[in-house]
């Protein structure tokens, strides 16, 4: 463990709890894609899978525990106990084109042709586009409520600063994991153009409004 | 280090 990757652990870890108390306390999922909680789900499911044959360290085990849970009942809040907010006319980027190229994708591109290696490689690339289809709601709806907006800023920072904790495995544990690299690269470039509104934008407190 | 090894990484 080194402070990269724990820093960008905290940062995800808050970035679930800001829009799981965000959706619980305004019971509105209003300017939340469903979509991406969905692909965020089907992350964790497929990438945890050895989360009771492979015991890491408890912090490893309660974290996994965490992120599907929390997965779970944000797509539960979303599309069942406030559905009547959500507001899917907005979200509606086609997932398919999504889960398919990454499926095919994984099956031809990983480390080791066996079913959990596979999972794994699948759910690593799907997170590097899990969340377009909230970036692409934001951009239709033309803003986002700013609490969604640090979500979204926690989201993007966790991945940025994994790629700092693959530079720093490579440089003292000569460990480095392609797959893991490149779709990391990928997922942090999709938010560069975020990035750049929030910090010009929402840290000066003005409203993060996209040109639609 | 291959990284099919333990996945300890979330």
């Amino acid at each position: 463990m080194n402070i990269f990757r724990f820093l960008g652990d905290i940062s995800h870890l808050s970035a679930i709890i800001i829009l799981l108390l965000k959706i619980w306390k305004s019971r509105s999922c209003a300017g939340i894609s469903g979509k991406s909680q969905l692909l965020f789900a089907i992350v964790f499911t497929t990438r945890y899978l050895d989360l009771f044959t492979n015991f890491i360290s408890f912090y490893n085990t309660s974290m996994k525990v965490v992120y599907v849970a929390s997965s779970y009942a944000t797509v539960w809040m979303i599309y069942s106990k406030f559905k009547a907010t959500y507001d899917g006319n907005h979200d509606t980027f086609r997932v398919e084109f999504l889960i398919v190229p990454t499926a095919i994708l994984s099956f031809l591109v990983n480390h080791d042709f066996t079913p959990l290696e596979i999972l794994w490689t699948f759910s690593i690339y799907l997170e590097s586009v899990a969340i377009l289809p909230q970036l692409f709601m934001v951009s239709k709806t033309g803003e986002a409520e700013t609490i969604t907006s640090h979500y979204l800023f926690a989201l993007g920072i966790y991945r940025t600063l994994y790629l700092f904790n693959w530079i720093w495995r490579y440089q003292f544990e000569e460990f480095f994991d392609l797959i893991a690299i490149v779709a990391g690269l990928v997922q942090t470039v999709l938010y560069c153009d975020f990035f750049y509104l929030y910090i010009t934008k929402v840290l000066k407190g003005k409203k993060l409004s996209l040109p639609a | 280090q291959e990284s099919t090894d333990v996945k300890d990484e979330l």
